[in-house]
This record gives structure tokens, sequence and C-alpha cells, in this order.
């Protein structure tokens, strides 16, 4: 029968995307690290 | 290997220099660069092969000292490691790929020495995994690799002028080089593979990289080779607990994915179904319940939801994987496209089932005794085929006048039951979001349920109800097709659902349905 | 990494033998986090219960992101390049309507609707953030307000 994957730990229903807050597939929950961000070159002076 | 006299010696001294220079320069590259000079002056990487056992003997040299100098933790048997050298040497790496390559301004020459270095650290990582003399040691320790990987993904993806916009390269690099650490090559690293592979400075990276198809493809792959380990697993009823962890590892990523990029899951499904085995419906629904975010999904337990208006189901879905290539493999696609354009000759229907069957070394791996694969194949061609045919002809034409439903139902008659399975759970593979392979297979499905003319026809429905249904009893998602189809199924009195013997063969049985037409209706 | 010599593939049972090995080394969060060390440019001893020797992480919460003002958040911005800092305030930023050029490197506001939009560009009166300051105006860090400014998109961050 599977398993309910809304207890996997990540919010299915959020707004942001997952990936950023994503440590690990063996993580309960997401990343208590700064999440992924990008930086566009542009904004190196 | 021999390694030339004093090497390892010298490349001891090196990296401790290193080490030095490191820590005082407080993780500014530009204080870093002076290094390059001493290896230059030392002709560390003056020819392919002096950089390679520089490179070789480090990692050895460093991953050694980073396994010997961990520290006992507490309630474990494993030490906590301390990556000080580790991270060290990897960022050594960063500085030889950014300033080191022949042209440092240019992204080709970097990629170069990145896939150089890339190379060497499978190679070092497969010699320990496998030991000495390919004994196979179960003291492997994955950590110091996985951590080199994962600094090197994130040092090498971050802004820089010369990669630019460009990262596409160096991404595949990291790919190719996962692409050859995939667990059935390397099944000691598949736990930090699979970490690596859903990073998230790869795979969104990866999947965001443009153009976006050579990215996707990238991905593709690596998936592929994560179920292709997993499979013989999986198709067993009992999961030993590691490759119950490695599952419910990948169930996350592939929410992730469901989540973030359900177009590139869309564009794919034909390819990953034929490499998940058939008995795991709720990781297959993951993928089939997949959509476009542009797209908004009616209720489909809407009353009277007339399907066919609905303006998706006129657009075909986009199909990335190449779903023609195991047809052309065994011959039938020649034989067919003649069939379906002449509708002859009909020793052509008698042919195919046989042609269906799965090669003697495939019925030995003990997997099924038909080919999956080309069923699979067969079932969206002649779909693709049916719905150009019904684009050129009058209007409600019916797909039971069809060339290919001659197919459809001379299969449904000749196959044996487990054939017939395969059939049905190809068709029903394509019950997914809403566009014109959802609407004509459903079609195709409900036809096959309420025309087929075998003697005790009830079998053949018992079937259909069956593949629909146990892919509804599984724990969610849902694809949006599967459910419509199932509701059209139990609604409409076409169909006499109620009334066949097997919807009450059982108590157990009829409490499923009871239950699963409730929340239908 | 070049995609060829793949290693064969091992029998199944060996294969499981080595992946249930290989749950003992699992990665955790040791494994995986790795901490940037902070150095201090300008070392000073003070005494650790007035100033951390770290910095807070309370700047790690881009909540607290929507109460600086804008002369605090290009502070960050300029001097907390490439961080997850300078990120957080530049997110801010554009909240507010702030839009940075590429060219100038410097955040514009729309002071009135243009006069003018094309598909290239767009024309009128801006409010800009001088952090340079400029040949005639000698003195930056400060907001100024340009009229007959020209915003070609190609531009537009």
């Amino acid at each position: 029968l599977g398993s309910d994957l809304t207890t996997l730990g990540l919010n299915l229903n959020s707004s942001k995307s997952l990936y950023s807050t994503f440590s690990s597939p063996w993580a309960d929950g997401p990343s208590k690290s700064e999440p992924q961000f990008q930086i566009p070159a542009c904004y190196y002076m | 290997r021999v390694d030339p006299p004093g090497a390892r010696e010298q490349v001891t001294l090196l990296l401790e220099h290193w080490i030095k220079i490191w820590n005082d320069a407080g993780g500014v590259e530009q204080k870093c660069v002076q290094y390059l000079t001493i290896l230059q002056h030392q002709n560390v990487l003056k020819t392919d092969e002096s950089t390679e056992v520089f490179l070789r003997i480090a990692a050895e040299v460093c991953v050694e000292f980073c396994v010997k100098s961990g520290a006992k933790a507490e309630g474990s048997d494993l030490p906590t490691l301390n990556y000080k050298v580790i991270d060290a040497f990897a960022s050594m790496l960063t500085i030889l790929v950014k300033y080191a390559s022949a042209d440092p301004q240019s992204l080709t020459s970097r990629v170069h020495l990145l896939n150089r270095i890339l190379g060497t650290l499978h190679r070092v990582l497969v010699a320990d995994s496998e030991g000495p003399r390919g004994a196979r040691p179960m003291a492997f320790d994955q950590r110091p690799y996985f951590r080199v990987f994962a600094n090197l993904l994130r040092d090498l993806t971050a802004p820089d002028p010369v990669v630019d916009a460009n990262n596409l390269q160096v991404l595949g690099a990291f790919a190719n080089a996962f692409h050859g650490l995939q667990p059935q090559s390397v099944p000691a690293f598949a736990f930090s593979w699979l970490e690596l592979i859903s990073h998230r400075t790869f795979m969104p990276t990866l999947l965001l990289a443009k153009p976006a198809q050579k990215g996707w493809m990238l991905m593709h792959r690596l998936l592929v080779d994560l179920f292709v380990f997993m499979e013989p697993y999986l198709r067993r009823s009992q999961l030993p607990l590691a490759i119950k962890t490695l599952y419910k590892g990948t169930l996350r990523v592939l929410l992730v994915l469901l989540h973030d990029f359900p177009e590139f899951l869309c564009d794919y499904h034909f390819s990953f179904c034929d490499v998940i085995p058939p008995n795991c419906i709720q990781l297959r629904n993951l993928f089939l319940s997949a959509f476009p975010r542009t797209m908004r999904l009616p209720d489909p337990f809407t009353p009277n939801l007339k399907v066919d208006l609905l303006p998706e189901i006129a657009q075909p879905p986009r199909i990335l994987s190449n779903y023609v290539a195991a047809l052309s493999y065994n011959g039938i696609r020649q034989e067919l496209d003649n069939y379906l354009k002449n509708r002859a000759p009909k020793s052509f229907l008698e042919w195919l089932p046989g042609r269906l069957r799965a090669s003697p070394s495939q019925a030995a791996s003990g997997s099924a005794s038909y080919n999956v694969a080309s069923i699979n194949a067969l079932v969206v061609y002649i779909g693709s085929q049916s719905i150009l045919q019904l684009q050129k002809s009058p209007q409600n034409t019916a797909i039971g006048h069809l060339p290919t439903m001659d197919v459809f139902q001379h299969l449904v008659t000749t196959l044996d039951a487990e054939g017939r399975y395969y059939l049905f759970n190809a068709i029903a593979n394509q019950l997914r979001y809403p566009n014109n392979h959802t609407h004509y297979f459903s079609c195709v499905l409900l036809y096959l349920f309420a025309e087929v003319t075998v003697e005790n026809s009830e079998v053949v429905q018992e079937q259909i109800t069956r593949v629909l249904l146990e892919r509804l009893i599984v724990h969610r998602p849902h694809p949006w097709g599967l459910l419509i189809t199932f509701i059209e199924l139990i609604k409409n009195p076409r169909y006499n659902f109620w009334a066949k013997e097997f919807t009450h063969c059982a108590q157990e049985i009829e409490r499923v349905f009871e239950s699963v037409a409730r929340s239908c209706m | 990494a070049d995609g060829t010599g793949l290693t064969a593939p091992l029998d199944q049972s060996s294969s499981l033998a080595a992946l249930e090995a290989s749950m003992r080394s699992m990665p955790t969060n040791h494994d995986r986090d790795r901490v940037r060390p902070y150095t201090p440019r300008n070392p000073y001893q003070v005494p650790e219960r007035f100033f951390g020797p770290v910095p807070s992480p309370i700047f790690e919460d881009p909540a607290i992101f929507e109460k600086f003002q804008a002369d605090t958040l290009f502070f960050i911005f300029y001097y907390q390049q490439g961080s997850y800092q300078q990120y957080l305030a530049a997110k801010e930023l554009k909240k507010h309507s702030w839009r940075f050029h590429k060219k100038y490197k410097t955040w514009f506001q729309r002071h009135e609707e243009p006069k003018l939009t094309t598909e290239e560009l767009e024309q009128g009166t801006y409010v800009y953030f001088d952090y340079q300051g400029t040949y005639e105006l000698k003195s930056g860090w400060c907001q100024r307000i340009k009229y007959d400014f020209t915003f070609e998109y190609e531009y537009l961050e």
C-alpha cells in the first residue's frame, strides 16, 4: 500500500521551492544551515 | 600500481605546505594561488602522468589521514571524522581547476582538468572500496569521498566570471563522474551517491541550466542508474533494511522533483516506468501524478465533469524518452507501421504476441516472461499513431474503427493473464494529467472493458479493474487520469460495473470497492 | 569521469552485502555541513559577554531583513558581498521596488511613473543609491534623484 508521503518531513504544500532547504535524502526535516542561494555575478563589485 | 620512488613523501610534503598556506589565507582564494608556483617548480603538473600521480597519491594520503584521525564517538563504533585535511584538499583541487588549467580563462580548459580530477577520485574511490586484489573489504568508509565531492560541487558551481551562464559544462563533468560511480558499479558508495546527485548545488542547478534539455538528460540518466540498481530488490515482497533505507531516501528526492520540477518527471515518465518494477505502485504513481506547474487540474469529483470538453485534452504530452527504441530493437516497428497503414496482413496480428515475449536471458534473470519494455513502447506508439489517425479522420470517428484497436483487441484476446496484465499496465501508465494521451487511453481502457468479446469476458474486465484499483488503493498521490477513468467506470451505466460478479466475490473486496467508490462519489 | 572504465556490476548478493556494510558510514550532518571559518578582519580582544566571537545567527533569518531600513540594506548589500546576507538584502530591496542596474551597479527606484516605456527601456525620474559618489558630487553613500534618466532593460538584473 506504499506509505504516507506527507510524513517524510517535506512541506509538500509549500509555495517556495523545496530544493533550497533540502539537506539530505535521509534528513527528517529541512536543513538548518543556510538555504541554497545564488548571487548573480553583477552583485560583485 | 608502483609509485615512483619518493613520490609519496614528496606529495605529503606538498600537502603539508598547502595546508599551511590555506590556513594562513583564511579562505581568501587569491592568497592561495601562490601555491601553484610551488607545484610548477616541482614539475608536478608538467605532464598528464605526473598530474595523475600527484592527484592520486594526494587523494589516498588525505583519505587515509582523515579516516585514521577520526575520534571515537560515544555510542557508535564508527569514529567521527575530522575534515580539516579533506576540506583543505578539496580547496586545493578547486584552486587547481580555477587557476592551473592550461588556459584558466577558458572554460573548456578548466573542465578538462576537472574531468581529470574527477576521474582520479573515481579510481581511488573504487580501488578503496574494492580493497586489495578485489577483496571488497567491509571496512570501506565512504564519508571522506562524499565530503570531497560535496565540497567540489559547492565551490565549482558557485558563480564565476569564467563559467558565467555556461555552468552546464561543469555540471556535466560532475554528472558524468556520478554516472561512473552509480550504485550498480560501486554499491558501497550508493548512499553518498544519492545524496550527491540530489545535492542542492547539483540537482536543481542541473535542471535549471540552459539549454534545459541537456541538463534534464543528464539527471534522467542518473535516476535511471538508481532504479536499475534497485529494481531487482524492489521486485521482492520483503525489502532488506539497506534497500528500504535507500528507497526512503529516493522517495524524498522524488518528492522534491515532483514539487519543484514536475515537468521533468512528466517528460520522462515513459522511461521511468520502464525501470520501475510493476509491483512498485505508489512509486510509479508518483511519476504519473506529475503535471506542469502552469496547469490547473479540474477536480475529478466534479459532478458531470465533461472531460472531452476540456481544452487541455487536445494537447499532446511532451515525451522526451525514446519510446520508439524498444520497438525498433525487435523488429516490430516496420511490421506495425505496415499493418496500421494497410490493415494487412492479418498474419501480423498472429505474429505480434510472440514478439512481445522476453528473450531467454531476460526470462532467466527472473523478471517477467514478457519483454515489458516492448509492450510499453508498443502501447504508446499505437496510441500516438491512433491520435494522428483520428485527427485526420472525420469528426466522431469511433476509436473502435481504427486499425490500432484491432491490435489492442487481438492482444487482449490472445495474451495470457500475465501478458494482459502488462498490456493494461502500459495503457494505465498513460492516465496522467489532462492531455490527448490521457484522454485517448482512458477511452481505450473503457472501450476494452465494454467491448471485450472473449469467452468469459469477466476475467478480462476483472483484470482491467484490478489494474486500476491497485493504483487507487495505495497511499497518495493518484494521477488525475486514473481517477477520472475509474469514476467513469463505476458511474456510467454503460459499463454495468456493479453487476459484475467480481465486485461481490468476497466481503473484503466488496468493502474495498465501496470505500473507493464512496471517496469517488 | 569520461564515461569509460565503468566497474563491472557485482552479483546481487555481493552488491547487497556492500550496501548493507556501507550503512554504518552513511553521511550525517557532521559530514555534510561545512562550517565557514569566521576570521575577523580586525581582531580585537573584547569581553565575550558583550561581543560574541562569531556573527549572531539572527542574521540567517530572512524575517529580520523586513525590519531593516533601506540604508541598512544597502550597507549589507555593498559590504557583505557573496554572502547569504547580501542575497537577503537584495531580495528585500526588490520587495520595496528597488531595481539593480548591472552597468552602474547601483539600485534605482521609480520616483514617479515613467514618462516613456518601450520594450527596451523606460525613461523618467528615479531615485538611485549613490554608493560611490561622482566627479561633481564627491560625497557618496546617499540617495539622490535623477531626472530624465533612461533605464535600459538589458541592464536590469
